[in-house]
């Protein structure tokens, strides 16, 4: 299962 | 958070207030491409779709509606307020939106973290943050006298990117499994398509001179 990164940055 | 990462958002954010203070104070947008402009705004629209989903941190939140907020509200100043429209010049700025568009809708389709709509869209913000700057850097080249505020708000998104680059590198290092293709590639080319501008800009403050780009 693909898992997409969170996304903390701008 | 780092330092890198806390300079380019304060850098960031210092070119918007730029802008701000040009279109407020001066009420002129001469040299600003609304190209761009729109651009920037359906970048912010598309990536923070996470902005009631996923909540990260206060920081986070403001400064997604800070951006979110400035760059709509850039885009109505130069588009229907009565004395800031009258400076932009549509004759000048010709660039065509889809051509920056189409192109990353597709790549954005093809390269994401993963296939759902929400992060297509963010690849897509991603992709179109890093053209986006073009239809400005065409206006500022057909430009005879580039404003020091004009010259000032690009300098200032350039070094934004450049600081982010740093960011980067020093998360790399401190952080495990901290590995981003997508924003480090696209990120890497955006900084890229500033290399002549930042030469130009620093010879003319080297020299003391008006910047003026090369047709």
């Amino acid at each position: 299962q693909l898992q997409a990164s969170p996304k903390d940055e701008l | 958070m780092n330092i890198f990462r806390l300079a380019g958002d304060m850098t960031h954010l210092a070119s918007v207030l730029v802008l701000l203070l040009k279109i407020h104070t001066i009420k002129s947008c001469a040299g600003i491409s609304l190209k761009t402009q729109e651009l920037y705004a359906l970048v912010f629209a598309t990536r923070y779709l996470d902005i009631f989903t996923d909540f990260i941190s206060l920081y986070n939140t403001t400064m997604k509606l800070i951006f979110l907020g400035s760059s709509f509200s850039i885009v109505w100043y130069i588009r229907n307020h009565k004395i800031v429209s009258r400076s932009y010049d549509k004759s000048q700025d010709t660039f065509r939106h889809y051509f920056l568009i189409i192109p990353c809708l597709l790549l954005a389709l093809l390269v994401n973290e993963k296939f759902t709509f929400k992060e297509v869209m963010w690849a897509f913000s991603i992709y179109l943050e890093a053209v986006a700057i073009l239809p400005q850097l065409v206006l500022l080249q057909r430009t005879r006298n580039i404003d020091n505020l004009t010259g000032q708000y690009v300098f200032l998104l350039g070094a934004y990117r450049a600081l982010y680059i740093l960011n980067w590198i020093y998360r790399y290092f401190t952080e495990t499994h901290y590995v981003h293709w997508i924003t480090w590639v696209s990120g890497l080319v955006q900084t890229l398509l500033y290399a002549d501008f930042f030469y130009y800009y620093f010879e003319s403050w080297k020299n003391n001179k008006k910047l003026q780009l090369p047709a």
